[in-house]
Parts: C-alpha cells; structure tokens; sequence
C-alpha cells in the first residue's frame, strides 16, 4: 500500500542520513525517488562523501561503494531488523580507517541484531565476540576449530 | 529469534557433520582461502529454500552434495539444519509456544528436496511461509555475499525499490 | 621500454598538475579509499585510447575532466601523458631512435579529444599503432581493473580465447 | 594463423603448470580446448587446488578464482612482457599465505615486466621497492606524497 511505502521509504532514508556520515567520518548521503507516484516511482541513493560534490555514483571508488551500501543495508536493518545478518568479506575494500569505524557500527548494532561475518581483517577479527575458525587440515574436508583472537591471526596465516 | 546453531554433513566441503554454534549477536568466521567459509553462508541460504544452482555457485542442484577430495569418496547426501532461539516468541502463530526453531533441509542425488520444520517433514512454502516478514530468505537483504556488497549500489532504481519493498 | 611517468592534470580528482615518477619495475600505489589511485589507472587507459566511459566508470567522457570538490571549481580541460624510457629502442619503426616516447591525451567540454606523440599532434590511430604487438593498449591483459581479477576465471571458453589471441 | 595460435596455447599451458603450484604451494592447472580445430575452437582452464578434485571454476572460492586468474594472466606475460602491469588491489580476497606467494612471485617477475601495483595490505607494501602515497589531503583533491613503508602503514590508517 502506498502509505506503507511512504512509511518504509522516509524511516529508511532517515537512517541513512543518520548512518552515512558516522562510517565515512562526515558527509551525508539520502534517498531520492525518480518519480511522483510513490507506488511506482523508483529511488537512487545521493551520496556525498566528506569534502566532495555530490556526484554519481559510478564514479565514487571501491572502498566509498562498499561503504556507502553498507549504510543503507545497515539503515534497513533498523526498519525491519532480521533476526541475523550475514556478511560476507564486506571489509576487504576497505582502508583501515573505515574498517575502524565499520567495526565500531557492527558493535552497537549488534545490541539489536545478530552478526555472523566473515573477514580476513585483524581489526575486524576483533570485535567479534566468539571467533568459528574454518580449517582444511584434511585436504578437500572443512572442519570447525574455536580460536580466540590471537591464535585466529595465526590461523589466517596458515 | 537468534541464530544458535548451523548443523551441515555433506553439504559442499563439509562431508562429516560439523557443527557451528553461535554464542553471542558477534560470531567472526575466518579462515584460509577455500577452507570452507562462504560455503557456510550458502548452506544458509539453501535450507532457507534457494533453489537455483548458479546461486549457489554450482550449475546443478547436486553440486551442493560432497563430490569428494582427493582422499575421499563422495557421498550421496546433502543435509542443513538451522536452530534457532525462539526463547521471546518472536515467530508468531503456531510456532509461539516453540523455545527452539529447527528448520532442516535434506537432498540426495536424485534431487528431490524434503524440508523439515521441528523434525516434522513439512513443504517448502511451510518454511518461506515461517520467514515471511521476518525479512529472512534465500535471497534477503540480510545475507551479503561474497564480491556482492556494492551490488545496492550498482542496482538501478526500480531494483532499489523492490529492494525496499522486501524490507517493509 | 619502461613507463618512467605519468603525468595528470584537470583528469579525475588530479585538477593540479601531478607527475607520477615510476623508478623502478615495482612501484607500489597506496593510500585511503577515495584518494584517487584507481584514476591513476583510468588515466592510463584514457591516454590510451579508451573511448567509452562506463569503462571509467562514469556515464559521460566529459566525466573524466575534474568537476569541482567542496572548495575547488570544476575545470575546462583533462590531459593525461605517459613517458615510456625506450633507451634500448624496444620500440622499433619510426620511433626506435628516439630514448623517450610521449604518449599525450587532451580533451575539453566539448568533448573533443588531441592525442600528441612526442609533442606532435597526431590520430588516435597512431596511437594505438605504437602500442600493437607490445602487449599494451586500453583493454588489455596487462591492466587487471579494481575487482576484475577473477573475470579472467568467469569468461566464457570463446572469450578466453579472444583473450589469448591478443597476446600471441 | 594456427601455427601461431598453437604456439600461444602451448605456451600459455605450460606456464600455467608452472605457475599455479607456486602460487597454491602444490595443485596443479592447465588449458584444455573445447573443439578439435585450433582456429575455432573454445579454450577453458583447469585447475586442482592441492587437495581436491579437479572441479568446475565457478565452485571455487573467491581467494581461489583471484589466485588462478593471476597465474594465467602471470602465465600471458611469460609469452609476451607487455613494458609494464598495472594490478589494482588483485591481493584483496588473499590470505596471508596466498599474500605472501604471490608478493614472492611479483618480485620474480619484475626481473622482466615493471609492476605498476594498488594495495592496502602491509605485506605486498613491502614487495615496492618505491611506493607512491595518493592523498587527499585538500579534500576532493588528489596529491601524490613520497613515502617510505613505516610511513605507508600509518598513511594506510588516516
Ligand atoms: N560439492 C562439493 N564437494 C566438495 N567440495 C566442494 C563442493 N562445493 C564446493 N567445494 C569446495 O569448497 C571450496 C570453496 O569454499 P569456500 O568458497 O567456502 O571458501 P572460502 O573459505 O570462502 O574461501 P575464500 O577466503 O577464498 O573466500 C572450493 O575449494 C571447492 O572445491
Ligand atoms: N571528474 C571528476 N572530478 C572530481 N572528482 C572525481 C572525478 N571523477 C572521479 N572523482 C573522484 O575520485 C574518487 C574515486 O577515486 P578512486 O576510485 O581512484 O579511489 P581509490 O583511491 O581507488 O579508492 P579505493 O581504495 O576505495 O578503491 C571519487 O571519490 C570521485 O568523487
Ligand atoms: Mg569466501
Ligand atoms: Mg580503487
């Protein structure tokens, strides 16, 4: 229905706003939509990292595209927070300083949300509370090991 | 609802039974490249009812099932069962009243499919119908996989919206 | 003949003049997201002849010229050059006797591109006729692109060969 | 002509067998063709990481594909040393192991090709034997600074 589009649409854009800037340090970034008719009508993100035009998206680097969809994945997750989130390796674009600040979002949304991640980052590695350590020790066999912080930095040099 | 545990055997490089218990909202998996992580996110998702192959970065449905390693034979059975904490009765209508969740898929070979809800053979809509609204699927928001995080932003306008839609 | 600069002004986020010294066969390229060293590498595939613009990664060729920042106007004019060192003359033909070869790129507003060899105006074609045979040229083999690398893997056995036909 | 096409793919094959276990520390790849005439035909790769069974490509891991296609693109430059390679962050998805090969083989290899090279992982810094810093330090404005690798580390984290 149109008035719960409307709904989705202006909470979903808010937290964007909200959260665009706490990743990148600054900046902000929103929704737009290309039409009138909020039932058909699609939307673009506007984003504007920190010091630059506002500009398209296509131009914007790896690492400013993965951050700035995480913004908006993290954003829709404060409407309808799922009962998990999965991620992937969101953080190998990144430099340190926006794994830095990614790392302290995934913690406070954590509050409300359950994160499995997957990453190769120490910095990363860090934050998580319990650590699954994945391990081929059979050639072709995968198998589950705990680690704890120190030994998981180990264990991604193997 | 929490995630408390992933149980796969046979399921890609995971041929004997392994158990993956998530003990907190902050579980890091991590690993050698190819050891076996991201196929943990697509046992996920493939319980949660995915049923094309090249989503699964296969190109037949049994690719799923262990096809052997260079000591082992491959086996004829593929099973995921996710367990989850239903302890505040968030999942509504007849599954209030259940502290625990389980939700278990089961192929072999011929690839027929049975689902299991509870330990009870169920459909496949009886699970994507357990999901609904809770803004879990196969194909959610809430599962990034790998490579795919700038996907959001690649994705034209009406695919953002429909994006939005699933959300709400 | 190895590259001994890269030379950008107006191109990208490069509005001043800079000049990438490359002194040696491994140069490492590093700082924060967004800095601008992907656009280094746009650069030296626009220099040499990349004529379509999703392929650096903006909708217009004029979105390679500089647009402005938060304290900067945009401006007029991009133009890129490379330096290549030739002192063992690898480069044969018309150019064998030179010790440098400069390859040069401008283009303004309206859209209009000059390509200058050695500071002489020249075609796009000659251009692309001194890269033929070394290997070199907007898409090829020897500039793997930010998240392209596994392409290579995804190709189609018709691509692949299309691929290695450009480096026989 | 096919003569030269023959050439090529024998070539490119055998540098491929070579190459590949040096990056995977063991397993074993090669070109196959999908038809008879070397004039039309397909050419696909084949690769075994040590370990497993020889599989199709797409079910590979991420860190698996990124280090195959290195070895044939490694494997292109052995037949024909273009002047210079430009790699744009091709060591994300690696490990510290994949990392450490391939920082080894990259060295091997600039005795003949000049690599051009973006990265933000520490170990393949150490590989330069010159690094140029891309800042922004007028935001929206990219400047190059000379820097050294302790200075990189730092630079990295901004
Ligand atoms: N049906 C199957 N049977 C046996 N092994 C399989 C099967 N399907 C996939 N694999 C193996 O699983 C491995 C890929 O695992 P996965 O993609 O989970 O790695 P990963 O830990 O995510 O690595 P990376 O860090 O590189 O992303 C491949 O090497 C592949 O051979
Ligand atoms: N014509 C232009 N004028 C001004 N700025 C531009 C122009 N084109 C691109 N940019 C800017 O360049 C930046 C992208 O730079 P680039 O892709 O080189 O970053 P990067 O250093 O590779 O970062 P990452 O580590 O995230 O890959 C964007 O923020 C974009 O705003
Ligand atoms: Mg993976
Ligand atoms: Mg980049």
């Amino acid at each position: 229905t149109r008035a719960r589009m409307k709904d989705t649409y202006e909470r979903v854009d808010a937290d964007l706003q909200a959260l665009f800037p706490r990743l990148f340090g600054g900046g902000r970034a929103w929704l737009a939509m290309t039409g009138e008719d909020l039932l058909d009508a699609g939307v673009t993100i506007m984003a504007q990292p920190p010091g630059k035009k506002i500009g398209s998206l296509s131009l914007m680097s790896g690492g400013e595209k993965a951050l700035t969809a995480v913004a908006l994945v993290f954003a829709i997750f404060r409407l309808n927070p799922a009962p998990f989130c999965m991620l992937d390796e969101v953080d190998a674009p990144l430099d340190e300083a926006n794994v830095g600040r990614f790392g302290r979002l995934l913690r406070e949304m954590s509050e409300r949300v359950q994160f499995i991640f997957i990453t190769h980052n120490k910095a990363t590695m860090e934050v998580a509370e319990h650590l699954a350590g994945v391990t081929m020790h059979e050639p072709g066999v995968s198998r589950l090991v705990d680690v704890d912080v120190a030994e998981a930095v180990r264990l991604a040099a193997v | 609802m929490r995630l408390s545990r992933i149980r796969l055997a046979g399921f890609k490089s995971f041929v004997d039974p392994v158990t993956v218990h998530l003990r907190s909202n902050l579980v890091g998996i991590l690993g050698p490249n190819g050891c076996g992580k991201s196929n943990v996110i697509d046992a996920v998702r493939w319980v949660m009812g995915e049923s094309a192959a090249s989503r699964l970065r296969g190109e037949a449905m049994s690719d799923v099932i262990f096809s052997g390693s260079a000591t082992r034979k491959p086996v004829g059975q593929a099973s995921v069962e996710l367990v989850f904490d239903n302890a505040e009765g968030r999942l509504g209508g007849a599954w209030a009243s259940y502290a625990e969740i389980s939700v278990r898929r089961l192929v072999n070979r011929d690839g027929t499919s049975q689902y299991f809800l509870n330990g009870t053979r169920c459909r496949r809509r009886d699970v994507t119908e357990l999901f609904l609204g809770t803004g879990l699927g196969p194909r959610s928001y809430a599962i990034v996989e790998q490579g795919m995080i700038s996907r959001v932003i690649d994705a034209r306008p009406e695919e953002l919206r429909a994006f939005l839609e699933e959300a709400a």
